[in-house]
């Protein structure tokens, strides 16, 4: 195998894309089905994961064109050049497009869009051409089986290579475990996400998605999409205990912070750094304090928000010092009376969940500017 | 009489000289192409050859030619 000069690869885990238009050779749902099961190919044996866009950018745009379509690099007609991508990055970079001279298929006739497409992905993420004959990254197209495993060690070496592998067991336990929607779950054990009554242990941002906590699972959405994935805690981070009391961001870092009783983690992506649980003084806290509601990182200010009961401390990344002593909430936050269960913030608004309600606050205002169900951010 | 090799040759010449601008960077520049071992052009098809695990003469042999008629994916074969 090998890899773009100066390996550039993704440095996030969940990459969205986005089908731009469609050919006539195929029925859309056929292309759908086509393209995310070439990504799945990737998936499988790493922690990427991919969301579909029906609108706007997209880290990997898709697109069938023929002849100059805009990329300084022009299709030649049928035959020949079948398709291209380009290597991870901003703008074209990721993109993959399809020459529309070809006949699209999705049998081992013609030319087969799940199998090319499935090479033309393993661009987008930072592969080059393979020499080996039998790699799926081998340049030169041939007769698609489908009864042969499309990926060849060498593709699975080059691409854990630069991903890692996916955490298989856990994979397992999350194919198992992965909802889609718990509304369907026959399981009472399992939270409703549409019920009025849904409450949170914490919630927070997480490269890009929105982490919402509740006993031992989380459910996961990305502002972007409709849907959202339910899993167990335990498929991304075994260690960790459920019902964790708080939860935030720190996206320069990469790192997420989770708290449970004295005791808090950092993880970056599946991984719990070395080192932790550390106990809650050692943040500054004073030891009286044994547990906190709910936490926020405010990467403007670089000011991160502890709430305990009525009261809050801020701890200030640059002069690295936590506040001297507490504030009411309800002094810096007009609106947000008493104990809260969790907040998270998204664009320019902070949301505060306590019981069975969810307040927006805008942070430029200063006022709380709506009142939403818990489950405002599921698809009810 | 013999076949009008002159017309073949002369489109394969073709054929390789764009399969190598494409995939393997080869820059024309402008002289004539005539085989010679060190020219610009023989050691882009010996890259190819070597990439692709053929016998490595920097001529362009049958199984070289029938290679470079593949369909097969846009990107080249060699960083640009």
């Amino acid at each position: 195998f090998s890899t773009f000069a100066g390996e550039p690869k993704w440095t996030k885990q969940v990459l969205t894309y986005r089908i731009v238009n469609y050919t006539p050779d195929l029925r859309p749902a056929d292309v759908n089905a086509a393209i995310k099961k070439a990504l799945s190919v990737w998936s499988n044996v790493t922690p990427l994961r991919f969301i579909k866009k029906d609108r706007g950018d997209a880290d990997i745009m898709i697109s069938f064109a023929a002849r100059g379509h805009n990329d300084f690099t022009p299709f030649d007609g049928p035959g020949g050049s079948l398709a291209h991508a380009f290597a991870p990055g901003k703008d074209l970079g990721g993109d993959a497009h399809f020459d529309e001279d070809e006949t699209w298929t999705k049998s081992p006739e013609g030319t087969n869009l799940f199998y090319v497409a499935a090479h033309e992905f393993g661009h987008s993420l930072g592969l080059f051409h393979s020499k080996d004959p039998n790699a799926l990254m081998y340049p030169v197209y041939r007769k698609f089986d489908p009864s042969v495993l499309l990926l060849h060690q060498d593709d699975i070496t080059g691409i854990q290579y630069l991903y890692g592998s996916s955490p298989s067991t856990n994979n397992d336990q999350r194919e198992s475990t992965e909802i889609k929607d718990p509304t369907e779950s026959k399981d009472p054990a399992l939270p409703n996400s549409c019920s009025s009554s849904l409450t949170f242990d914490a919630v927070t941002t997480f490269r890009g998605e929105i982490m919402f906590f509740k006993d031992k699972h989380i459910w996961r959405k990305h502002p972007a999409v409709r849907t959202t994935d339910f899993e167990l805690i335990s498929s991304f981070w075994p260690q960790l205990p459920p019902g964790v009391d708080a939860a935030y961001e720190i996206p320069q870092k990469d790192e997420m912070v989770i708290f449970k009783g004295n005791e808090f983690w950092i993880v970056r992506g599946d991984a719990i750094l070395p080192g932790y649980p550390q106990k809650l003084y050692t943040l500054g806290f004073s030891k009286d304090v044994t547990k906190i509601d709910a936490a926020f990182h405010n990467g403007i200010e670089e000011k991160t928000y502890y709430f305990i009961a009525d009261k809050f401390w801020s701890y200030d990344e640059r002069s690295r010092s936590m506040d001297r002593k507490s504030s009411l909430i309800r002094d810096t936050f007009p609106g947000i009376n008493g104990k809260i269960d969790a907040v998270f913030q998204h664009e320019n608004f902070l949301y505060f969940f306590m019981g069975r309600k969810q307040f927006e606050f805008d942070s430029d205002k200063k006022r709380v500017t709506r009142f939403l169900k818990t489950n405002f951010w599921f698809p009810c | 009489f013999p076949a009008n090799t002159r017309q073949t040759e002369e489109e394969d010449m073709q054929l390789i000289q764009k399969y190598l601008e494409n995939y393997y960077g080869f820059k024309k520049d402008g002289e004539s192409f005539v085989w010679k071992s060190n020219n610009a052009m023989t050691q882009k098809l010996k890259e190819m050859q070597e990439f692709f695990g053929l016998e490595v003469t920097g001529k362009l042999d049958s199984g070289t030619l029938d290679l470079v008629q593949k369909h097969r994916c846009g990107f080249p074969d060699v960083a640009g």
